[in-house]
């Protein structure tokens, strides 16, 4: 595996199953094969798939509390070069049986590290929170991508989110990086929005992703179909939006 | 008290806190005593007020754990007959801590029961979960309002929480009603919110609030501003509408 990316951020509806969703899918669409994670309980990613979440046998939990593999867990998306790890209604209760277990931040960490599959990405979608299922994320990862919205109150949550990968890079993740940050559902007419733009400059520099996802409601849409974007408009702005960006990603990382 | 509402929703930036702050503001309007609780983390309903989240000494945290009465966590908002009980970052450590209490879901509950204050309404603002400081809320709770997004993501998670609000009516708290359902960021032009709707409609009847709040950029801003809309731009039409839903709320229970 070449790299293992947490999409996190502990705001609500600042749109990471939307990015889990569809970067993975722009991965997988340049021949990259990739494995996306569904560690939110509201098990968004799977039916943004169309998987409907009550046929899931085995999900996220499994891995996290029953010792289940990878491999036994894994689900086509229906998108070439891209699986999935479910989640299901089981995962709400892993918060409160990870508190008690030993070691109980470092679950996934433990299961990807003896994983031999073949996926070039890992993507992980996270709940809205910093609690258990997310701290398990963030150590399992080697970097975080922060969808932000421009506003006010996503903002605000900023500084808690650098503080916890601050203090995960510290006990849990010593390699654990910034992979960048995504303005998402950015809408070019609001002074809101560029206010916002100029304070996180000052702060990721050049952190921050140049591809802006714009407000599109064909990326809304998407996920009533069970598609990705790609398969449901892939000539609309958010499609080509996550293109970019998936493009841009792969740059980063080295990759033209 | 007449009654305490608990705004919740888990899924995530479906506007709780945009509710739970301008609620409560058009109700202290129309001079009905409230009280303002921010249970979530992230403590936006706190900073919605201007209050600076690192100069909140006591807050729901001390209520939840370390026994503080109300009468000493209260703070005023600025806004006549409205306060608010503040959150700050201890209440990230609340739901670890809170595991392995004895009746962990009754606390918030028991508080409220011996508490004499002179308030009318008290307005809770949920984080985004199921976890335990929204099923605190949950039992402490009267009713609950559910902001709604008219889109998919948000549509699905729906019958998660009514199953919770049901488990919860069965075990903890056999009065708790549903208030009702607001739908919250509607873009009249986008036929994905008119088929949600239709959906929400056949499930919750005449639970469905008449109000309707709409996409308004001053409701996004306000807070940058430290205040409620009702105070940064009473004329816009998120002011309007959160002042119809006041009413509205009044005229559901009895009061013209
Ligand atoms: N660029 C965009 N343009 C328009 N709508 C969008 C965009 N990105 C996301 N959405 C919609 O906004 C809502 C929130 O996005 P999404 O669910 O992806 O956020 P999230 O951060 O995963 O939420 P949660 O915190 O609940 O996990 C969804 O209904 C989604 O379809
Ligand atoms: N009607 C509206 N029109 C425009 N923007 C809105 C509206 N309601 C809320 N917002 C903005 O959308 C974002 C999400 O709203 P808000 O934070 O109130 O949701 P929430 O459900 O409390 O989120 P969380 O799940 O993180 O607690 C905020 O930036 C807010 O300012
Ligand atoms: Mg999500
Ligand atoms: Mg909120």
């Amino acid at each position: 595996v070449n790299k293992i990316v947490a999409i996190a951020n502990q705001k609500g509806g600042v749109g990471k199953t939307t990015t889990a969703v569809n970067l993975a899918s722009y991965l997988a669409h340049f021949g990259k094969e990739t494995l996306l994670v569904d560690m939110d309980p509201q098990s968004n990613s799977t039916s943004g798939f169309g998987i409907e979440k009550s046929s899931v046998k085995r999900s996220c939990y499994d891995i996290l509390i029953n010792n289940a593999t990878i491999e036994e867990t894994i689900l086509p998306t229906g998108v070439d070069w891209l699986d999935i790890i479910p989640a299901n209604r089981d995962l709400i209760g892993a918060e409160v049986e990870l508190v008690n277990t030993i070691s109980r931040e470092t679950r996934l960490k433990k299961i990807f590290k003896n994983f031999q599959g073949s996926y070039k990405y890992i993507i992980i979608d996270c709940p809205p929170s910093l609690s258990l299922l997310t701290l398990n994320s963030l150590t399992a990862a080697n970097s975080v991508l922060i969808p932000l919205q421009a506003e006010f109150y996503s903002l605000e949550g900023i500084s808690e989110l650098t503080n916890t990968i601050n203090l995960i890079r510290e006990d849990l993740n010593p390699g654990l990086e910034i992979e960048g940050v995504l303005l998402t559902m950015y809408d070019t007419r609001l002074t809101l929005s560029s206010q916002v733009v100029e304070e996180i400059g000052k702060f990721f520099k050049d952190k921050v992703y140049q591809t802006v996802i714009p407000r599109n409601v064909r990326l809304a849409e998407a996920p009533s179909f069970g598609k990705p974007v790609i398969f449901y408009d892939p000539e609309s702005k958010g499609a080509k939006a996550y293109q970019n960006l998936a493009r841009e990603f792969l740059k980063r990382n080295g990759i033209e």
